[in-house]
């Protein structure tokens, strides 16, 4: 007999962006007839009465919350439905997004993790790429959402053949009982870049004498930086409690020196002390800097050297002779043993001792190239003898 | 923000002879 129905569906097929962490999704069926047996029903008769009063799914959608139905009942229905949720329905809620700002390299992840930390896989969604012949599934990962994976996880190495340029990626939505596809609303952009430079060696330089602090260290990586590129280097001393940020644990270059042997590097300021030191590197595209508590540090790579105190400067003397006869001044001293750094030569001073702790400057530096020397014409007295190699430490 | 898909088909329903 008489029939109506009707559906009210909060959201139809379609895309939707939402304001929200949360969005309500409500099917609602309602129909009604009159079941007369003259209109071929053979049911009670003459009667018109509502089916399929009330709500047939309700549900506030959180992030990943997802809700399908499959109908597989008679269609079309020719006398009122056996299922109230005459309806087949497939919906997701996923939150939102964005390509990254910057440039990416092969090793970092195309999107961020989401908030909770875990993975998500998300049934019928399939990410796509721009490929040389437009657009295609990507081979890896293709259900994961966000893509919190790199280049090299999606593509392998071989990832530059796959497409040119920039990587675009967007993700369709299927559902099993429709040919419609949804497509995401952004097609995501993704610059590329090359990723750090790749490590060469590293030498380390030790500090000029045996007291100072001005030990260096020179990094060596395999290509030189971009135009806007620049290298973060952060440094780790190794104290009494382990190893930690150096006093002064940063730096930062923007022009790399090439060396003879094609590789580019940095020669760290001459300010550490002798210890066990590790170093760690990336680089930044643009302004700004990366801080050295910046957790992308924690999972870098890190390469470990060691400064070393230079020799100490050392010597012996002895008297070789007292003067000859009164106020000659043909007194000599001898010095010899004379060790330090290689390839340096010496300088003495000789200083005339008044009283405890007063002298005056007998002879001045006075420099000599072997590793000992005889100082002549010294008067009676009690004298006071310094040394300094080329390099201005002292003994 | 977050983005809602939705794919949805209905059976064809009769409206009575």
């Amino acid at each position: 007999g008489d029939y109506r129905n009707g559906y009210s569906v909060t959201h139809s097929t379609g895309r939707y962006q939402i304001n929200s962490n949360s969005v309500y999704i409500k099917i609602d069926y309602q129909e009604g007839y009159n079941d007369d047996p003259g209109y071929g029903c053979n049911g009670p008769c003459g009667q018109y009465s509502e089916m399929c009063n009330g709500v047939e799914y309700e549900s506030t959608f959180n992030h990943f919350s997802s809700y399908e139905n499959i109908y597989s009942g008679e269609d079309p229905i020719t006398c009122g439905t056996q299922d109230c949720l005459a309806i087949s329905y497939k919906a997701v809620f996923l939150p939102s997004i964005s390509a990254p700002v910057g440039k990416l390299c092969e090793k970092e992840q195309l999107f961020a993790q989401y908030s909770d930390g875990v993975n998500h896989n998300v049934n019928d969604l399939v990410w796509e790429f721009y490929s040389n012949t437009g657009w295609k599934e990507i081979p890896n990962h293709k259900n994961r959402y966000p893509l919190n994976v790199s280049l090299l996880d999606v593509f392998g190495a071989s990832w530059r053949t796959q497409f040119t340029g920039n990587l675009q990626l967007r993700f369709k939505y299927t559902a099993p009982f429709t040919s419609d596809v949804l497509y995401s609303f952004s097609t995501y952009t993704i610059s590329l870049t090359e990723c750090s430079p790749e490590f060469d060696s590293l030498s380390a330089f030790k500090t000029k004498c045996n007291y100072s602090e001005d030990g260096s260290f020179k990094l060596k990586v395999k290509r030189d930086l971009d135009s806007n590129e620049k290298l973060i280097m952060t440094l780790y001393y190794q104290y009494s409690t382990g190893f930690d940020l150096a006093p002064n644990p940063q730096e930062t270059s923007s022009n790399l020196f090439n060396e003879p042997d094609g590789s580019y590097s940095h020669t760290w300021s001459e300010n550490l002390p002798s210890g066990n030191y590790k170093i760690k590197y990336q680089t930044k595209i643009g302004s700004g800097g990366i801080s050295p508590t910046d957790p992308t540090w924690t999972t870098l790579s890190e390469y470990s050297f060691t400064i070393t105190n230079a020799r100490r400067v050392e010597f012996s003397a002895e008297k070789l002779n007292d003067e000859s006869c009164f106020e000659v001044e043909d007194g000599k001293i001898r010095v010899y043993n004379v060790i330090s750094e290689s390839n340096r030569s010496f300088s003495y001073i000789v200083y005339e001792v008044q009283g405890t702790n007063t002298v005056t400057v007998l002879k001045n530096w006075t420099s000599f190239a072997s590793n000992n020397v005889i100082i002549n014409n010294l008067k009676k007295t009690r004298l006071r003898l310094k040394l300094k190699d080329s390099q201005g430490c002292f003994a | 923000q977050s983005e809602l898909y939705v794919l949805s088909v209905r059976p064809q329903n009769i409206t009575g002879p």
